[in-house]
């Protein structure tokens, strides 16, 4: 209570940073903040910044977790969003199919704050039942930042049809695993787990991408398609880092 | 080595395989 609200105010922002760079699964630094004293509490749910990056809690109870994010996106204003859907948090003893529904769900209420998503990062076992909402994303105009990471039977890569381009061009950071999608023209970073990749396939990567700078590959499997046999080096100008 | 054999990359400043 003696210290100025400005100090405290740092304390909120220096703690929030920090949970977000080091242990984003673990219990949020605004929710410690603001469970301290009334005043904290008052302080911190009046500082946007602190809720602008947010972590579904999926191990909470179905609907406390859709409050939770309600209310988080409500506190977080009208700042650029920052979100992370990551099953890593389930709940002990719920399915797997539960804990994908919830994730849906999640994922539908955090879609619908789309104009003001810059970074998502959707970790999950299935793909399906957020596949809709993915294809949404294509009118998400600041969206920067994504990650879209299936699990799902080993092996198996899901195509998201080209037609549907689900990606709109303002992303320039993209991961996924076991998703082959159509990669956004203004790409600058790019992490695949376990892509088929051939010769047309990294032809068509870089005259799509002409800024990519940073390519990291896991896993990569190699495809038999036919090499031309007047085959051209593809030069790929913009990369500067590559790890496979 | 199947990747890199097609690739050309005159401004790479880092390489891990």
């Amino acid at each position: 209570a003696d210290l100025p609200n400005e100090i405290i105010s740092q304390i909120f922002l220096v703690g929030t940073t920090d949970w977000r760079n080091t242990a984003p699964l673990t219990l949020p630094f605004p929710v410690i903040a603001s469970s301290i004293c009334y005043h904290w509490r008052q302080l911190a749910r009046s500082n946007p910044v602190l809720w602008s990056f947010l972590v579904a809690p999926l191990h909470k109870e179905d609907e406390d977790c859709l409050y939770w994010i309600s209310d988080w996106i409500g506190l977080s204003a009208n700042l650029p969003l920052s979100v992370v859907v990551d099953d890593k948090l389930r709940r002990p003893r719920r399915s797997s199919e539960a804990t994908n529904r919830l994730a849906s769900e999640a994922v539908t209420l955090i879609t619908q704050s789309w104009n003001r998503l810059r970074s998502l990062d959707i970790s999950l076992d299935s793909f399906s039942l957020v596949k809709n909402q993915i294809i949404q994303l294509r009118h998400a105009p600041n969206l920067r930042q994504l990650s879209l990471c299936f699990r799902g039977p080993p092996f198996a890569t899901i195509f998201i049809p080209e037609v549907d381009r689900p990606l709109p061009p303002s992303v320039t950071k993209l991961r996924a695993q076991n998703l082959a999608l159509q990669s956004p023209c203004n790409l600058t970073s790019l992490t695949m787990h376990k892509p088929r990749l051939g010769y047309e396939g990294t032809q068509i990567l870089f005259s799509g991408c002409p800024n990519l700078a940073n390519l990291i590959i896991h896993n990569l499997v190699p495809v038999n398609s036919p090499i031309p046999a007047k085959r051209t080096e593809i030069r790929a100008e913009s990369l500067q880092s590559l790890a496979i | 080595v199947y990747f890199l054999s097609f690739l050309k990359i005159p401004n790479l400043s880092y390489l891990e395989v």
